[in-house]
């Protein structure tokens, strides 16, 4: 049933505001992680801490979220995430 | 009875800007063909949207968390753990494996060997030209060379006068020629370089792509809700003259939109071209009587942003970078045999206007993961699919952290496999 499908993607960032590595930070300057959960229906990312050390990411510390809804924001261009969760913690079923 | 082949095609940074996945603009009558024979998945992610972290994840078949490769700088096998691949595992089943192109990302993330001997028969094999790919030869509208983004060539002027796709493909046919007597089944893995930038690829493809009829983005520019964190800034065009030229303002530009829509035409003009490039390997695989005994798959490392969301190139969670073409030709699975002599993939020319629409193969809606190609290549070659991983696995050799799509391949066949003759 492709309502039960899933994918994962993930996106390492260098800090909270873009910045010449952006794009491509080394492991050793990498300070967040973008994990995406999409299913048929929503795209939700939540962008938490990363330790590149410990190559731990920390879901309690969320810098920012996106949340899109694909029939009604195919485009991905409103972001209601702050809207639908408040802001608040992701729900653990939302986690990878 | 005999084992099938496998040719994998994996095209770097191709989004499905294709014919077969309902874009009205791109001609890409090749790849169109095979996915009419083919298992076409309308949604397969990518697990990072930038080069060698995909690559290693979906040619391992673990997860960027378990490769611990996000950026360029580490080999998995010394940083991670001694993680099987696709290829070295077919290798072991008693497969000749050969890599042509970019398959796996050249550097550090592949031991400066393309994991040479472990997954490979032969030694990987790399078009000489492109050690130009990134100087000047791009002949600018001053007369001079300049290494730029947008480089459509006359490739009689370019040093070598040919190109690294048209390179690779030559060498893969070759491989295919010497395969076909070999009492082994081959791997053989072909990785084309564009639609990676620069742009540098046959001038003349600009004319199926005439400036009038090229849009902008839907949505050139950058959403409201939009995190800072998330967005990309496309530092990696910058750095091009003609782009550089422009003193776009960083982070968020805009690039003026003129260049915008050369860019865009730029980006369709190499998919066209390295759909040539592709048909001509498929109708290499039909002339050599290959195509009832060989699976071919065909993806991508992750998608591309054309301008939507105000943002270009990869490195970002939206689904325009990470959502990419994935489909599957099993002959007698996803197509019947071919018949007597019967071409599956005669070669398509982009630029005969006449060539018919191609019907649709077989689709599949629900959502899949480049992480899952290892266990399903696996499954439909008749090999045993690796065993599930455990959490955390990085002390396991041979195991997937993908699903294997082998589920999506059971059609009810009374049905569609009379259409399929019509």
């Amino acid at each position: 049933n492709p309502r039960e499908s899933i994918a994962y993607s993930q996106y390492p960032r260098p800090a909270d505001s873009p910045q010449w590595n952006s794009d491509k930070p080394s492991l050793k300057d990498i300070k967040i992680m973008g994990y995406s959960i999409r299913t048929i229906d929503y795209r939700y990312t939540v962008w938490v801490s990363f330790n590149p050390e410990e190559f731990l990411a920390n879901f309690s510390d969320v810098h920012a979220g996106e949340l899109y809804f694909v029939d009604s924001d195919p485009l991905q261009d409103h972001n209601v995430y702050n809207d639908s969760l408040g802001g608040g913690r992701p729900s653990a079923w939302m986690l990878p | 009875t005999d084992p099938l082949n496998v040719l994998f095609i994996v095209v770097d940074d191709l989004r499905p800007t294709l014919g077969c996945y309902g874009d009205k603009l791109v001609r890409s009558p090749n790849i169109d063909q095979l996915a009419s024979h083919s298992l076409l998945f309308q949604n397969a992610f990518a697990q990072q949207a930038v080069c060698a972290p995909s690559r290693v994840s979906f040619l391992t078949g673990r997860r960027p968390d378990t490769t611990r490769l996000y950026d360029f700088n580490s080999y998995w096998r010394v940083h991670a753990g001694n993680f099987s691949t696709i290829p070295q595992y077919f290798k072991e089943k008693g497969y000749v494996t050969m890599s042509v192109g970019k398959v796996f990302h050249p550097g550090i993330s592949s031991n400066h060997s393309d994991d040479a001997p472990y997954s490979w028969s032969i030694p990987p094999y790399h078009p000489s030209s492109e050690k130009y790919e990134n100087i000047k030869t791009c002949r600018g509208p001053d007369g001079e060379l300049h290494a730029n983004l947008l480089c459509p060539v006359d490739v009689r002027d370019v040093p070598e006068g040919t190109l690294p796709d048209k390179q690779s493909t030559e060498q893969a046919i070759q491989l295919l020629e010497k395969m076909k007597t070999a009492a082994r089944p081959f791997f053989l893995a072909v990785g084309y370089h564009k639609p990676h930038i620069p742009f540098r690829y046959p001038k003349e493809f600009q004319k199926l792509y005439p400036l009038e009829n090229i849009t902008l983005a839907p949505n050139p520019w950058v959403p409201a809700g939009l995190p800072p964190v998330a967005y990309n800034p496309w530092m990696d065009l910058r750095q091009r003259e003609d782009v550089a030229a422009l003193n776009i303002s960083v982070p968020y530009g805009p690039i003026p939109v003129d260049f915008q829509r050369k860019i865009r035409q730029s980006y369709f003009a190499s998919v066209s071209y390295v759909d040539t490039q592709v048909g001509r390997l498929l109708s290499a695989l039909d002339d050599l009587q290959l195509a009832g005994r060989t699976i071919v798959a065909f993806t991508s490392d992750h998608g591309w942003s054309l301008g939507e969301h105000g943002e270009w190139a990869k490195y970002s969670n939206f689904d325009v970078t990470t959502r990419v073409p994935l489909m599957f030709y099993v002959p007698g699975t996803t197509a019947l045999l071919p018949q007597g002599g019967e071409k599956f993939f005669p070669y398509i020319d982009p630029f005969d206007s006449t060539s018919e629409l191609m019907q649709t193969g077989r689709q599949a809606k629900g959502l899949v993961e480049l992480v899952s190609l290892f266990p399903t290549l696996a499954g439909l070659a008749g090999l045993p699919v690796p065993p599930r991983c455990p959490v955390p696995s990085f002390h396991v050799e041979l195991c997937r952290e993908g699903q294997n799509l082998q589920k999506h391949f059971q059609f009810d066949d009374s049905k569609e496999a009379s259409s399929f003759r019509g």
